[in-house]
């Protein structure tokens, strides 16, 4: 409904996947 | 010296199965390799690198968090059926730097560095005010109130006279009133009654009782409850018996069956007593 994506003049090729880190907390946080 | 580590091939996500496996493998590194207090379980993994080995394989430089569980490390419980202690309880957190080698598909540990620390005083005042803190080990109430539980629980009727290996944990009531203490004692080779001179009894191989115990103080005296769980196989001593009786059968607990000794008479739990 928004329309297409706005194109940034200048923006670069798409950043390299960041890692996905750290990862879960599977009890609590100390 | 040390060759510098080559670039690395990869940073893979905290979460990746593979690298979970990593720190598995690490985890239960940490937990074969330390024999006092408690057993640890993953927590975090808080960073992850790949490199190349050369000639073959692939190394995994990770930082993990770890928790406390209330399993001691020499208690045979599987680390899947560990509890994780509480904040409540004043929680004890590990950060581990370790290095894992995959290869062939395995995990093998190269190296480990962990640091362990309690959660801080104001975090566990934070969500419980009258909460038990931890307590040196080395505290005179600490020490005072373990003499007097090994003692209470070599006063009930065992096989074995029981001698302290460790203490592991301690805690001190806000106000000071009770110690709550947790310990490993060990079988040896006396009864009860001829440990007047316990340096004198010899511990039992892989034998061990997991006790917990607290201390109250009141008007006039103390109170103590303790009770252990003894794993491994307890052996029979010899009783004097009447003339013309035959030797005494006591209890032989087959090794990893829970015996509860609480106030009373020990309790073996299972079929093989």
């Amino acid at each position: 409904a928004l329309g297409p994506k706005p194109v940034i003049p200048g923006a670069g090729p798409a950043a390299p996947a960041i890692p996905l880190c750290p990862g879960r907390i599977r009890y609590f946080k100390v | 010296a040390r060759s510098p580590l080559p670039p690395p091939v990869r940073d893979p996500n905290c979460d990746d199965p593979e690298v979970e496996q990593a720190a598995w493998a690490a985890v239960q590194y940490v937990n074969s390799n330390h024999r006092h207090g408690y057993k640890y379980t993953l927590n975090q993994i808080d960073k992850v690198r790949v490199y190349q080995r050369k000639p073959v394989g692939e190394v995994y430089s990770m930082e993990i968090d770890l928790l406390e569980t209330t399993c001691h490390v020499l208690d045979p419980t599987p680390l899947e059926n560990c509890t994780v202690r509480q904040l409540t309880e004043h929680a004890v957190e590990g950060d581990c730097d370790v290095n894992v080698l995959k290869l062939d598909n395995q995990f093998v540990v190269s190296n480990a560095k962990c640091e362990s620390s309690p959660d801080s005083a104001e975090d566990v005042r934070k969500i419980c005010l009258d909460c038990a803190l931890l307590a040196p080990l080395n505290d005179t109430k600490v020490l005072h109130t373990v003499d007097a539980a090994v003692a209470a629980f070599n006063a009930q009727n065992h096989t074995s006279y029981f001698k302290l290996l460790e203490i592991s944990r301690a805690q001190l009531t806000p106000l000071h009133s009770s110690v709550y203490v947790e310990f490993v004692v060990g079988p040896t080779d006396c009864s009860p009654k001829d440990a007047a001179e316990p340096a004198a009894c010899n511990l039992l191989a892989d034998q061990h009782g997991f006790c917990k115990a607290t201390l109250t103080e009141k008007v006039g005296g103390e109170d103590v409850a303790a009770s252990c769980v003894v794993f491994g196989t307890v052996p029979v001593v010899p009783q004097p018996q009447p003339d013309g009786a035959g030797p005494t059968v006591g209890p032989t607990v087959a090794a990893g069956t829970p015996v509860v000794a609480g106030p009373g008479p020990a309790v073996a739990v299972g079929p093989a007593v």
